[in-house]
């Protein structure tokens, strides 16, 4: 799978979470895609809670691609 | 150790949460 393909679900995840378009992705925005994905709101919480490396409560692109590469790869790649 | 378990479970959490976006993303059941 191409770098650039990897990027660009990147963006496309972080989109999808993002919906107001603000640049980072909140609690809130993690809560709200209970509906649409077959994730608790506690497993999301926990999905924000691994990914918010600095608990700042704000999630970064540069935060979610390294939990999106630790996934594909097994390892962080920022 | 609860921290090796801690962290497999936040691992399985983030796999699923991301299969699901891929699943989402390419409109399979």
């Amino acid at each position: 799978v191409g770098q650039n393909t990897i990027l660009e679900k990147t963006h496309e995840f972080f989109q999808m979470c993002d919906i107001e378009n603000k640049g980072f992705i909140t609690r809130r925005d993690m809560q709200r895609l209970n509906g649409g994905l077959p994730l608790s709101a506690e497993e999301l919480e926990n999905v924000f809670d691994t990914l918010d490396s600095d608990s700042n409560g704000y999630l970064t692109l540069d935060e979610f691609s390294s939990g999106f590469s630790e996934f594909l790869f097994g390892q962080k790649v920022s | 150790d609860p921290n090796m378990k801690a962290g497999a479970a936040n691992e399985g959490v983030l796999a699923n949460f991301f299969n699901s976006l891929l699943s989402k993303k390419t409109g399979a059941p």
